[in-house]
């Protein structure tokens, strides 16, 4: 119960803390227990500190700060025990174009180190353009849905 | 054991028989607003034994039967099912001795779910228990729905803490 | 008290419906009184139905759509007594293009119909695109934020 | 009354002083993430009398005042000041005397803060009831924050029907 809690937490907070460097290319972050003694009972925070900037709790961060903060955290508990299947749904929506690069290396560093298969939903015309293949779905008929394979040329005609 | 292919009929906006291939590396998903990509992952969460309605944005769990649109009428079932490549044999025991392994689950109006595996009756439970033994299932935390990360954000940290709970 | 809340309800939800109309090029929308026959005391349901669609809560439109569904309640409440100042932070992120433009659309006709000054916080390129002025907002040196007056082509190097 | 300038200093990342001049019509705001946007709408929302830390996504009122960077030291105050642009003498009675309306607000350490319009110390209150008076104000629904949708959208029932009242 508490040891395999514990020993979660130390696994996790290393991954996330490496993941957070290589996301925002520098800094520092830890998670840390909080409002209880018992990490049964405890709550999760987050300290970060993007490159140049002072350490604060994750609330204090901007909007695309959290989501690549969010991440390292989400990916660094998906490390501990990789599923065989990743669906991200429009999480690059906050992110400017260099971090939906840098989330996109991060996807490519996933499939070097698992064998999980990703499906991940988008807008962005970045990330795109960094996926294996792309499936369009359109509703040419109103409130019906249809799946077409896409080349990325005729996915930005759709996205538009 | 890798997840090869999503069959979703009448499930949402998805009326007509429709397939998603899913390969290795990474596959984009791209649309326009309400198109249906969101509807793509619920249904996989789906017919991995989700059973709460709010996670599939649904009052009650037949929200999830296509509801008719402008030209359509309304179904009264929906049904998606999953196809898992199993020829590393690795997957979890009672569910490892085929080379590929076929989950159905079919809702039906004012009936409820039911489930198959490669063809056999199972129980709901049966499937939750084969995707947790396979390390993924509905509540994974590496199926992220849109906002999610948002929540996460906001959430108190005793709430937060729970995506720990699923990494023990 | 009850009386004045029931004439705003009565006001909002009439723009509401023809905001929602507007935005989505057709389809239906209503607001709700719900859980109490008090207004003082009741909830806010919102019931839509976009081109095409079968008429649901809001919960079960798509992430873009219930953005939208929320922008025209928004501008509905601005509308019955606009604000001199009004500042729009990332409220287009969810929005494909061809949406961005409709919510472009909008604010020009707010612009026409009010005096209201729009700061308008955005990633997208065709929001950009549709200002009447653009700053840029940099950290040359790191933590120390800096204003520039910037032109379009300036502008989309400075957030890609 | 037309909001005319905004003027930051010491105010969050914006150590050095800023203008922001606010023009007729659209003006967008752009940047990379974390560079400072939505620091400006925080900034404005404070000068009218925002006196919830939350609301700055802070823990205490201070947290306003610029924490220092990797090549400058911490502040010991903040200071914005809004630059209301009165020559159609529509302001609320008791600020309509003038052709403009300076309203300045400044948070030491350990001190607290001070409001000063057109030079004269004046009480936070009276700050909060000019704005409400003109239809606006820290808390005016035609000022969104960043992911506000989202919590309207998700909001349950009883909490969206807060922004109704705004308009009542
Ligand atoms: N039971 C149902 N029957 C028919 N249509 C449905 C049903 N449930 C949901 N829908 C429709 O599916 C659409 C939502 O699809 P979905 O959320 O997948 O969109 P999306 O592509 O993710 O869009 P976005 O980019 O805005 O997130 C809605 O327009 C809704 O009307
Ligand atoms: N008191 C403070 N002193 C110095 N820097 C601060 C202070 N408070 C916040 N910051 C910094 O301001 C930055 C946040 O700026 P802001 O939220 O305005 O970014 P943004 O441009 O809106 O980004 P995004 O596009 O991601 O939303 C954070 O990186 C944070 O470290
Ligand atoms: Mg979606
Ligand atoms: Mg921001």
């Amino acid at each position: 119960g508490r040891e395999r809690l514990l020993t979660a937490f130390e696994q996790v907070n290393t991954s996330f803390a490496m993941l957070f460097k290589h996301l925002f290319g520098g800094g520092e972050a830890n998670l840390v227990m909080v409002e209880s003694d018992d990490p049964l009972d405890a709550g999760l925070e987050i300290m970060c500190q993007p490159p140049g900037k002072k350490l604060s709790t994750l609330s204090l961060l901007s909007g695309g700060e959290q989501t690549l903060t969010a991440m390292a955290l989400i990916f660094a508990v998906f490390l501990s025990n990789p599923a065989p299947i990743c669906v991200l749904d429009e999480v690059d929506a906050p992110l400017d174009d260099a971090n939906v690069t840098r989330f996109c290396d991060l996807l490519d560093e996933m499939c070097r180190q698992t064998d999980t298969r990703f499906l991940i939903i988008t807008h962005h015309a970045v990330t795109m353009a960094r996926m294996d293949r792309l499936f369009g779905v359109t509703m040419q008929e109103q409130g019906v849905s249809q799946l077409v394979s896409v080349d990325l040329k005729k996915a930005e005609a759709l996205v538009a | 054991m890798r997840f090869s292919k999503l069959r979703l009929t009448g499930f949402k906006s998805f009326v007509d028989p429709t397939d998603l291939i899913i390969a290795d590396g990474l596959t984009g998903v791209v649309g326009p607003n309400g198109c249906g990509k969101s509807n793509l992952l619920e249904a996989l969460r789906w017919v991995m034994g989700e059973n709460r309605p709010k996670a599939m944005r649904g009052g009650g769990m037949e929200d999830v039967i296509f509801a008719g649109a402008a030209s359509r009428p309304a179904r009264n079932f929906a049904e998606v099912s999953l196809h898992l490549d199993n020829t590393d044999r690795l997957a979890p025991s009672g569910f490892n001795e085929a080379d590929n392994i076929d989950i159905i689950r079919r809702i039906t109006r004012d009936v409820g779910s039911a489930y198959k595996a490669n063809g056999k009756d199972v129980r709901a439970r049966d499937v939750q228990m084969l995707f947790a033994d396979a390390s993924t299932g509905a509540h994974s935390p590496a199926l992220v729905r849109q906002g999610q990360i948002a929540e996460l954000i906001n959430a108190k940290p005793k709430a937060r803490r729970r995506i720990l709970e699923e990494a023990a």
